[in-house]
C-alpha cells in the first residue's frame, strides 16, 4: 500500500555528510500521526540531497512503514537507517500532504 | 483522550 499511496514520492538520501540533518515531530497517538519534517539543516545529508522539504510527512523508511509507530520508535528507525553501514543511503517514502493516511 | 507527554516531541538527526 505504501507505494500505491496517492502523491507519495520515494526519495533516496545519500549519506553524503556526517549527519542526516533533519528534525521530525509526531508519531502514532499524537496530533501528527505520521512523522513530519520540521527542520532541514544546511550541510546535512538531507539538505545535500535537495529533495526533502520541511512539511513533508514520512510514510516509510527503507521500505518500513511508520504507520502506528510512536515518535520514539519512528525516530529509532531513522537513526538506525542512518547509522547502518549496510547501505550508503536511506530511502524515504514521503508525501507533501499532512493527512492521517 | 488527553494529550500525551510526548505529543510535541521533536527529534533531530
Amino acid at each position: 500500500p505504501g507505494l500505491l499511496e496517492p502523491m507519495s514520492t520515494l526519495v533516496r538520501v545519500a549519506k553524503s555528510a556526517s549527519t542526516l540533518g533533519i528534525a521530525i515531530e509526531g508519531g502514532a497517538n499524537t496530533r501528527q500521526p505520521l512523522p513530519r519534517i520540521v527542520t532541514i539543516q544546511r550541510g546535512g545529508s538531507a539538505h545535500n540531497c535537495g529533495q526533502l522539504k520541511v512539511g513533508q510527512v514520512i510514510l516509510e523508511v527503507n521500505g518500513v512503514s511508520l504507520r502506528g509507530k510512536e515518535h520514539r520508535e519512528a525516530a529509532r528507525l531513522i537513526a538506525e537507517a542512518f547509522k547502518t553501514k549496510e547501505k550508503d543511503y536511506i530511502d524515504f517514502l514521503i508525501t507533501e500532504f499532512n493527512v492521517a493516511l | 483522550s488527553p494529550p500525551k507527554e510526548y505529543e510535541d516531541e521533536v527529534t533531530f538527526f
